[in-house]
């Protein structure tokens, strides 16, 4: 079974360590509640 | 300390703790001492401000430890080898005699960064089969924290754990762990270097030797330029360079113009700016197959380090970053994933048996084709069925024998309820968690998105990078996804995040954000397996066809979110434990996935 989740365009900043497996078609193991990303506009806020 | 904890090494003396800082206390006043005295030799070759770039490479640094698995006891008698897994990376020991003390003595030399993984796994193995090895004891080690230890004795024991029960111990491993000096390495590196190309064998280089040098770090530098680089070298003038005078050349050339782009054992093109990491790259290649009872490398799990008369197959194995992860064709008979947790490779074995049916089915056009022809209907059949019987009290007999298959992959230690509660299969595959077995990240801030579910998980950041990387359905499409009834506008080049469940996980899904439950869409469908199998094959197209459903959570953070449940062959069943309207949290359950249509 699966479970797909999609973010409106922009609207998250997924982590990086997760982008970079998926580059390298490598899947990530995941607990339940470990971070995914963060949202944009906070993510914008932090920036400045 | 990792799971070992019964430290039984002679660390008792501890009386004058003044004079005996910790090694890795030391291991950063080497540091410190190597970065001033880095700066200052910058300072003098190339200017002030060439020297950021030397203290941010420094700062990456942790060391090089030289990890010995000494001997281990267990609890009778075989032929043993162990595997020690950090990273990316395992190495195996030499199989021992057949006892039940075995001795390996082998050692490796391991690189630890600041940032990267420095847990190590240690894993036994028995050997008296022909192919195939049994699993028999584990323990993992911060090797950080290994090297805090104040001690005597460099020399370590630590229980080995049964993977079936995290409470029984089956032996235990003595090990030592060092950290070598910077200067160390600098100064062993330029000795290894001159020795490779040191034909002669007198400690030094004469021009055609420093010739070759050059030539096999991949620099195509003039001859001209050669003669300058070997006088600039030469600076007694004996006509000769010696393993002091290279390396100081090495320090110096390398900042200004770089005599070393790729490494002469494995052919990596080396970073230019990153002289510290490139001479410890090539320390750790050069060391490969020389010195003390070496562990073998070139694994990536220690499964596959542990395979009998297959690992010589595949001892060499090279794998290049971008086909790491599924392995395709003939070689699809396991899938490597990354433990986020550990930060190492794991593998993910599936029966040769069912790749084959899988790729017959799902690689191919006329596979397909024959899906078409009835196969839908069998799929959705075997799936209710399969429902039905899992629901039955007899299934209740398999549960043993499946944790006995995952037995170093589910942790009864976090379920709620203890195995006799499990009335049926189902029950026991829908299992809970107690509390606080999963933490929520940034619980209190909703602008954090969390994992939805213990799994294997792909991320991208478009669905045009997940159709380039993964999806590989001719007819995939956000819209297709999501189905007739929900407007895709908003998510059609947006994020994609697919979690992907195996038997053995926890089969309850979370929310991922915090908001409302705007409505869910049930969408009919076949069940298909979801096995990346059949998510890399250009023919099928899982997650467009498979029966699902779709809810939209609305989010003050991310905007809207849609949260696709999709079944697959035998788990088909999806219920909800949230409805329509419903605010949510975070973390909080939302439903399961069972066995059933």
């Amino acid at each position: 079974s699966t479970v797909i989740c999609v973010f409106e365009e922009d609207s998250i900043q997924i982590d990086e360590d997760l982008l970079q497996n998926s580059e390298r078609s490598l899947e990530t193991l995941v607990s339940v509640g470990m971070q995914l990303g963060i949202a944009r506009k906070k993510r914008a806020e932090m920036d400045l | 300390m990792g799971n070992g904890g019964s430290r039984r090494g002679d660390s008792s003396s501890s009386s004058d703790s003044e004079s005996k800082s910790s090694r890795v206390s030391r291991l950063r006043q080497k540091l410190h001492d190597y970065r001033q005295s880095h700066f200052h030799r910058r300072r003098r070759s190339s200017g002030l401000s060439s020297h950021l770039n030397s203290l941010s490479s420094a700062d990456d640094f942790a060391g090089i430890a030289l990890l010995t698995l000494i001997r281990a006891e267990m609890k009778f008698k075989d032929k043993w080898l162990a595997c020690v897994s950090l990273g990316e990376q395992t190495f195996r020991t030499e199989i021992s005699d057949n006892t039940d003390k075995p001795v390996w003595n082998s050692e490796k030399k391991l690189l630890l960064e600041r940032n990267g993984p420095h847990v190590a796994r240690i894993s036994i193995f028995e050997t008296n089969r022909v192919s195939k090895n049994n699993f028999i004891g584990y323990c993992e080690i911060d090797l950080l924290e290994f090297l805090d230890l104040d001690s005597d004795s460099d020399a370590h024991v630590f229980d080995l754990l049964d993977p079936s029960s995290n409470d029984m111990v089956v032996g235990n491993i003595s090990l030592s762990c060092a950290i070598e000096d910077p200067f160390e390495t600098e100064k062993n590196f330029a000795r290894r270097i001159l020795s490779v190309v040191d034909y002669d064998e007198d400690g030094t280089l004469s021009f055609s030797e420093f010739s070759d040098l050059v030539n096999g770090f991949g620099n195509q530098v003039l001859a001209t330029k050669k003669e300058e680089l070997f006088k600039a070298a030469d600076t007694n003038g004996d006509g000769v360079v010696s393993m002091d005078e290279l390396a100081a050349l090495l320090a110096i050339q390398q900042e200004k113009e770089p005599l070393i782009n790729s490494c002469p054992v494995c052919g990596e093109i080396l970073q230019v700016a990153d002289k510290l990491n490139t001479m410890i790259h090539l320390t750790l290649c050069f060391d490969e197959g020389t010195g003390n009872q070496v562990m073998t490398g070139g694994f990536l799990t220690d499964k596959q380090a542990s395979y009998g008369w297959i690992f010589k197959l595949s001892e060499w194995a090279h794998y290049s970053s971008y086909n790491v992860g599924l392995k395709s064709g003939s070689s699809a008979s396991h899938i490597l994933v990354f433990d986020r947790r550990k930060k190492r490779l794991v593998e993910e074995l599936i029966d040769g048996k069912i790749v084959l049916s899988m790729r017959a089915l799902y690689q191919s056009n006329i596979g397909l084709r024959l899906m078409d022809k009835g196969a839908k209907e069998i799929l959705q059949s075997i799936s209710e069925r399969q429902g039905k019987k899992m629901n039955s009290v007899e299934s209740a007999e398999d549960i043993p024998k499946f944790l006995e298959f995952f037995k170093d992959q589910i942790n009864m230690g976090e379920v709620k309820y203890p195995l006799q509660h499990f009335k049926t299969f189902n029950e026991f595959f829908i299992r809970e968690l107690k509390p606080g077995a999963r933490p929520i990240a940034c619980m209190e801030h909703d602008d954090v998105a969390i994992s939805a579910a213990d799994s294997r998980l792909m991320a991208f950041k478009s669905a045009e990078d997940s159709l380039r990387l993964w999806i590989k359905g001719r007819k995939f499409s956000v819209h297709g996804l999501l189905g007739k009834d929900i407007c895709p506008n908003a998510f059609v080049n947006g994020s994609i995040v697919i979690f992907r469940l195996a038997p053995q996980d926890y089969h309850r899904f979370h929310l991922p954000v915090s908001g409302v439950i705007e409505k869910f869409v049930d969408i009919p469908g076949s069940l298909y397996t979801v096995n990346p199998i059949a998510v890399n094959s250009k023919y099928c197209n899982v997650f467009t066809e498979n029966k699902r459903t779709v809810s939209i959570i609305s989010t003050t953070h991310f905007g809207k979110v849609a949260f696709i449940a999709i079944g697959a062959t035998m788990v088909g069943s999806m219920t909800f434990l949230k409805k329509e309207g419903d605010f949510v949290k975070k973390g909080d359950e939302f439903g399961y996935f069972s066995f059933g249509g």
